[in-house]
């Protein structure tokens, strides 16, 4: 479902430049559970802010589904990233004016495929699935980090996309409350054949990865099954 | 050097009261690396920053270095605040429009107690201990998570404060990076006795904590001796 060949990630600063992807190539099949690891700034967030559609690459070809998306154009784009992709920041990037239901449902209000009530209940259903179920009135800075995380991650996965794209999912989670999140995407990709692909340091993360590849410096050291 | 007595904080939502810590009692020594551990939730912040002195308890005692903080007006506590205090917010808070270099001198220039030339000699030398020598024109939206995060920390430790706060330091660090960070703080703990007080998830901070302190809904549930 995803194919990366020859993906290169240049930023300017200045006058220098900064490659933060030298030319990447891998597969996602439709329903891995694959995880990027490395070090911090070997460039994890850049390769799934591209594959999620948030970035562009400078060079190379990524595939979703088949579909070339370096030569799509901006509203096509857009119909991807909110129709196949769930992705959940490793800044979280809530609406600080929204509640926790608010910032769930949202992505679904977006989508106009079901009445308002449905998408409240569905919402407050995700909210219950990640333990915010008491939450559901506070804003994003009337909650500890964690409780963020955990709402940026039910509103990636509220729309039930064909793709899910996890950076650094667990990070400000206690080992208990990560393993509820784990458990619950590897639901979903039983039930619904979920792709998932994750960025993490977590170990307990990569316990549920079954694909793993490792990059250092902004390319691939490593592609290995687990 | 911190001595928590019946500590409560309740935060109001509208109509609802919320209570974040339910009376704490703990006392931190000189020297001590404590670690706060406790589910997503459970409290750590708020106690982090009760004790950083950015917020207030609602009720009970807070002593630093024999001083009741609650009884403290707004200037004695940013003298505490800047003098003795490093903080390493679990959202790193860094000034967006400053570079690598800009933000980490930036509480060293507060204190007037040095040159210029000097402040940006020591910053860029902390720049190096958490190995960011190479990103100091790097403004924090030209940085990984985990680079943020090592600004932050670099900025917590330039000061030489009695007391470091760090919550979740190591949230966003692979284990290596990780493990570089915590060597530099036991290095200052042992030449210099700075009291360390770490908010974690990561078993391997705990590993460098001699007291353990468990929350658990605002409440502490165990102390013990690592
Ligand atoms: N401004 C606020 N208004 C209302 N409730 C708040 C506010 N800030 C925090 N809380 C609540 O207080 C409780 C404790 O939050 P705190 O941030 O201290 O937890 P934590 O232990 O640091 O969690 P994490 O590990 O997720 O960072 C949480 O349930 C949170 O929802
Ligand atoms: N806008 C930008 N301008 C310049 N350099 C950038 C920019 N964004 C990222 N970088 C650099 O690109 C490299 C890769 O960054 P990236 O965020 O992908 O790393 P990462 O693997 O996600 O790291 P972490 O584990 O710390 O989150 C880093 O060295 C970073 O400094
Ligand atoms: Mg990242
Ligand atoms: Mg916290």
């Amino acid at each position: 479902i995803i194919e990366i060949k020859n993906l290169k990630k240049n930023y300017t600063l200045g006058k220098t430049l900064v490659p933060a992807l030298r030319g990447l190539n891998f597969t996602v099949e439709t329903g891995d559970l694959l995880s990027v690891i490395g070090p911090s700034g070997s460039g994890k967030t850049t390769l799934l802010n591209i594959i999620g559609c948030i970035d562009f690459p400078t060079e190379g070809s990524v595939r979703i589904g088949h579909e070339e998306i370096t030569l799509m154009n901006d509203k096509q784009i857009t119909q991807i990233r909110l129709n196949k992709i769930g992705f959940i920041f490793q800044t979280f990037n809530l609406i600080p004016v929204l509640d926790v239901a608010e910032n769930i449902e949202f992505p679904l209000l977006l989508m106009k495929k079901h009445s308002k009530k449905e998408i409240r209940k569905h919402a407050e259903k995700l909210a219950d699935d990640v333990g915010l179920k008491d939450f559901l009135r506070h804003r994003p800075a009337e909650l500890s980090g964690g409780q963020r995380q955990r709402v940026a991650i039910a509103r990636a996965l509220v729309t039930n996309p064909d793709i899910v794209l996890a950076d650094e999912p667990t990070a400000n989670l206690d080992s208990q409350t990560g393993a509820q999140i784990l458990e619950l995407m590897k639901k979903m990709n039983e039930q619904e054949k979920t792709t998932f692909l994750f960025s993490t340091h977590d170990p307990n993360v990569l316990k549920y990865a079954r694909k793993i590849v490792q990059l250092k410096d902004g390319l691939i050291i490593k592609e290995s099954c687990n």
